[in-house]
């Protein structure tokens, strides 16, 4: 990818998603129903809502430490990522700890994470 | 052109099940 990121490329603009249901999308288009929808259709996956309890440098130049709070059972998740790395928002969309960085590098259109906001993550489907 | 599943898009956090 001649981005300069070392994310991957399905998060480039213009990225060909294909969705549970076998439709495609540009990666930029993407709203939540449609992850929402997938997760439906899927066996194993299910979403979880992922609440951004911190957000911290990381030693690492150009990483993050953010902290989330996940599922209805509020269990502490902490990911270390590139400050560009985009997650879905709840209702808003792509979003990420730099957002000017993420459009320069992906050019994808990306709003600002802050705390508070409430990711998509995914987890497995109870199998019992 | 490649075309990637939805599911990679989205990070997999897996709190620990305590039940």
């Amino acid at each position: 990818a001649p981005s300069g990121s070392s994310l991957p490329a399905y998060f480039i603009k213009g990225s060909i998603i294909q969705l549970a249901d076998g439709e495609l999308k540009h990666v930029e288009d993407l709203k939540t129903e449609d992850f929402i929808q997938s997760a439906e259709i899927s066996s194993e996956l299910k979403i979880d809502s992922s609440t951004v309890e911190r957000i911290d440098d990381s030693h690492t130049p150009n990483f993050a430490i953010v902290q989330f709070s996940v599922g209805e059972h509020r269990a502490q998740v902490s990911v270390e990522v590139q400050v560009e790395y985009p997650f879905f928002v709840f209702g808003q969309g792509w979003s990420s700890c730099c957002p000017d960085r993420t459009t320069q590098l992906l050019e994808l259109p990306c709003t600002k994470l802050s705390v508070g906001d409430v990711c998509i993550s995914l987890t497995l489907k109870n199998l019992r | 052109v490649p075309v990637f599943p939805w599911h990679s898009l989205v990070p997999f956090l897996a709190p620990t099940q305590s039940d």
